[in-house]
Formats: structure tokens, sequence, C-alpha cells
């Protein structure tokens, strides 16, 4: 009760028309961020607890990536093994959206709770994107999957051991410039 | 060639391989020439005495002079084709760029920008836009979301309930955009959905323009007491967000694709991470 306090008072205080539209004094936005990672961070153990009672993976780290937004994932950057990824659609119907998922460049297969394989793709992230001379990120490419959901759905990532088969599927313009390089 | 097509089953995009430009989307069974382009406002640096010498700051968006566009010149294209998502990377110059991308069965296109860290070393503060120009007859006549919530039919230079004074005619047409902007003829209707609150406008017919990232070097004395200059990572801040667009046949409400959409940007699903060799079933 204390965590979901703690993010309910957090997320009433971004209500403030200064934290909706960014005219809050630097100290303060910085402020509002710590205010905010805080409460998110804990309310994740409620989340944590919620998802080990709502599926059968009672040890599941359940952990949050809060850079998805920028391609990047600690979780899936640090490790080399199988990933669950547990969806949860906070709407009230259901719902069927793509899923990217920041990953190294490696051959993987995604595959339901039924065990069904569900059609995946790895695709690189475009250079300017990582913005690599601002941050180090060790996942520049992400896994893209359709995904339906009713309310929570989980999905296995497996790494192949077999290597990834080489297409070339990219292609610049103008072609003078991309034959130069 | 001198053109690039990606398309999946619903929707076409034509890109001119000479300037990399957006030439033409093709979906809901309609075609249009739309053109997306980046633009800089230069931010009017005042004294703050009077009303017409205050600085363009945090709260107030005050223009010096025309807009400067910026992918007049060569945009560097590069084209990703997946099978369940194709992407098109575009260049613009150091500090924009921007990914396009359509996913297969998805009825819309998706522009994501990444604009940052804006150059200051020439003392000008920039506010960048980006502008999509089509050729849709709207008569002055757009729509911004009320906060979420209902569409609100804005006219160019004119307010509901009295005369504007409008010497100040950019940043006078500028509304809040917290959902989604739209503009329509008789046939054709262009919406954009963004991920975040921002401003818009239609400074012309067929035009919709998102102010995308703001650096500013000066106070503009209605508060905050500092210039919107984040620069504590020493450069200036990189903003990377997402706005989608549709296109489809007129309509006098808001459609409920586009409804749903909105839901859909502001609550995606939830993402949790964990080390398993076996799939969990849910309970």
């Amino acid at each position: 009760s204390e965590n979901l306090e703690s993010l309910s008072q957090a997320m009433g205080i971004m209500q403030h028309h200064d934290a909706v539209t960014g005219t809050e004094k630097q100290a303060v936005a910085r402020d509002y961020d710590r205010m905010l990672f805080k409460a998110i961070v804990g309310a994740e153990s409620n989340a944590r607890d919620a998802l080990r009672s709502l599926t059968n993976l009672t040890s599941g780290e359940f952990e949050s990536c809060l850079d998805l937004n920028i391609s990047a994932c600690a979780f899936t950057q640090s490790t080399a093994n199988n990933v669950v990824v547990t969806l949860v659609n906070p709407m009230a119907h259901a719902s069927t959206q793509y899923v990217r998922v920041p990953v190294k460049n490696e051959n993987y297969i995604v595959t339901d709770e039924k065990g069904r394989e569900i059609p995946s793709e790895v695709v690189p992230v475009p250079w300017q994107v990582l913005a690599l001379e601002h941050r180090s990120n060790g996942t520049q490419h992400e896994l893209v999957f359709r995904a339906s959901v009713e309310k929570v759905a989980n999905f296995l990532i497996r790494v192949l051991p077999s290597p990834k088969s080489v297409v070339k599927n990219t292609a610049q313009f103008p072609q003078e410039k991309a034959i130069d390089e | 060639t001198d053109e690039l097509i990606v398309e999946n089953s619903l929707v076409k995009l034509t890109f001119d391989t000479t300037t990399g430009g957006l030439k033409t989307i093709e979906m809901n069974g309609i075609r249009e020439d739309i053109h997306q382009s980046f633009g800089i406002y230069k931010g009017f640096r005042g004294n703050n005495g009077e009303a017409n010498n205050r600085s363009s700051g945090a709260y107030v968006f005050r223009p010096d002079g025309d807009i400067e566009v910026l992918s007049s010149n060569q945009v560097d294209l590069t084209f990703y084709n997946g099978t369940r998502v194709k992407e098109v990377y575009q260049q613009v110059n150091e500090w924009v760029s921007q990914v396009i991308r359509i996913y297969d069965e998805v009825n819309r296109v998706e522009f994501e920008w990444l604009v940052g860290p804006i150059p200051a070393d020439d003392e000008v503060g920039k506010e960048v836009i980006t502008r999509f120009s089509s050729g849709i007859a709207s008569k002055g006549k757009f729509y911004t979301d009320s906060n979420g919530r209902e569409m609100l039919e804005r006219v160019r230079n004119q307010r509901e309930t009295f005369d504007p004074n409008m010497s100040e005619a950019i940043s006078g047409n500028y509304y809040p955009v917290t959902g989604q902007i739209s503009l329509q003829d008789d046939e054709k209707r262009i919406t954009l959905l963004n991920d975040r609150a921002q401003g818009g406008a239609s400074l012309n017919d067929g035009e919709l323009e998102l102010m995308l990232h703001r650096r500013l070097l000066n106070d503009d004395a209605f508060g905050v007491g500092e210039a919107l200059n984040e620069t504590q990572f020493g450069t200036g801040l990189i903003a990377r967000g997402k706005i989608y667009l549709i296109l489809d046949e007129a309509s006098e409400k808001p459609k409920h694709a586009e409804r749903l959409l909105q839901h859909e940007l502001d609550q995606h699903f939830w993402k949790f991470f964990s080390k398993s060799n076996g799939v969990p079933s849910v309970n």
C-alpha cells in the first residue's frame, strides 16, 4: 500500500501544469524526475508480486526497462539467456499491438503460452537514433513481433544457437553515395 | 530510380529519392500528395521591458521572423525492407533525423523523430517543428483535441467569441495538441496523433505542423525565471517521439479508429522481463 500510495502521490504532483508543459525550473524538473523514478521503482515490487501470483512463474524477476522508449534495456542487454516478456494490457478491452524489445543481433524465436511460434524479426536501430556519441548501448537491434493481449500474456524469446541467416534487406539512397561509402 | 515505394497490404508510401522526402501516401482507398518537412523558428530575444519586447521562452512562443525550412536540401535516405515492418531512415542534418515505418496489417504511418542537441553556438534560440503539407482544401479550418476529449474546431486568424489581435500570426494560430490534430475537405481527412503534449497549428490550407523541441536562451519573464536551455549533459537535450498519421475519407465526427489509436498510444502494453527457459501460463 505504501508503494502504491507513493506512486499515486507522484502522479498527482505530475498533474501540475508546470509538469505537463515543462514550464518548471530545471531543478524542479530534476526533482519531478527523482520523485517519479522512485515511485515507479517502488511500485514495480507490487507488479512483481501480482505477476508472480497471476502466472505460474513464481520466481520471475518481472523487471521493467524504463529506457525502452530510447531502444535500450539493461535486462536484455546483460543476459544471454532466454527471456520471458510478460505483457500487461492496461485497457479495458483486448488489444493487438506490435512490440519492440531491444536485443543483441542474434537469432531468436518467439513463442506464445501455447508454444506456438509468433512471427518476429530483428530490426537494426539506425545509428542516428542510437546517438552513440551521447550514450553507450549494447542493444543496437530491436526484436519486433505482434502480440494480442486480453489482460496478461507471456511470450518466450528463445536465443537459437544456429547462426543468423544473412539477408541484405537495407538499401541506401541515392545509390551513388552508398557505393562511395 | 527517382522514386522509392514502400508498401504493405494497407499503406503505400512514395519517396523522392533525389530529395529524400515523402511524396505521397495511399491508405483507406485514398491517395494524397503529402510532403513532410522540418523547420526552425528562431526564438525572439528581447529585454522583456514591454509586451512587444518579450523574449520567446518557456511560457511564450514568439518566433523572430518566418520559418527556416530544413529539409529543402538533400535528405539521406536508407530503407529497411522487413516482412512485418518496413522502415525508412531520413537524416535531415546532424541533429534532426527520423524513422518512418509501416507495420503489416496496421492502418497508419508512424513517424519517429529525433531532434537534438539543438545547437546554440550562434547565440540563437531555436524552436523545431515538423510540417505536413497536402493539397486538402481545408479553408482555414482545423481541429485539435480538448485535453484528450472532444475535437474542437479552430479557424485560422479567428476566435469563437471575440476579434483577436493577430499581429503575431504564427504563434497566434498555435493551439495545444495533447492527443490529435486534423484537417479535412469534402473528401479527405488527415489526422496526426502525438505521444505527448505539443503545440500545433495549420498556418496554410492543407498544412499541419507540430512543435517538437525547443531550446531558448532567454527567460520570458512570465514566472519561471530561467531560459528553456537544458544543458545538464553539456550540449542540450535530445528529444525523441512519435507522430502517427492517418489518411482517411472526410467525416463530420472523429473516427472510431482515431479515438481507439489515441487510447493505445497513451496506454500501450506494459512490459516485464524475466529469465526463463519455459513460457509461463497465466493462472
